[in-house]
């Protein structure tokens, strides 16, 4: 499986998570690239 | 907040040097995280790369490092870039702006200090 980073960030106690893959092929769910 | 926003986040193209984070990043996040969110993932994300190559890496650094403030820019008619209001839900952005049913492109560059 692809490698994805997984970060946590808090502003004004609103905590949201980010996933970042280095590749995008299957990563995106509505779109490819090419 | 339940819909989740795809984005491609590359370095702006003339306020940004070729060499510093020439990097294109694929990022998924909900869509209630704003711009000022996206901005601070990404001082997160280049103070660890930055001492990862150094080969530092204690806490304390990383958030002294992620201090750098960045703006977050999105390609709008006519080549131009338009600034992004950091208080701004990506969901907000990506109906404001952005409309169509392909991952969000958004690009960024280190805030100008006036």
């Amino acid at each position: 499986p692809e490698e994805v980073i997984v970060t946590d960030i808090t502003i004004n106690s609103l905590t949201v998570t980010f996933r970042e893959a280095l590749v995008a092929r299957g990563f995106f769910r509505s779109w490819e690239m090419e | 907040g339940g819909s989740e926003i795809e984005l491609v986040f590359r370095p702006h193209p003339t306020l940004m040097e070729k060499e510093d984070s020439a990097q294109t990043r694929y990022i998924k996040t909900s869509g209630n995280a704003t711009v000022d969110h996206l901005s601070k993932y990404l001082a997160v994300r280049l103070a660890l790369e930055e001492m990862r190559k150094n080969g530092e890496g204690s806490p304390i650094n990383v958030e002294a490092a992620s201090e750098k403030q960045y703006t977050i820019y999105i390609p709008t008619a006519n080549n131009q870039f338009t600034v992004l209001n950091g208080s701004f839900s990506l969901e907000l952005v990506s109906e404001k702006y952005w409309k169509v049913n392909k991952p969000m492109e958004l690009y960024f560059a280190p805030t100008k200090e006036h």
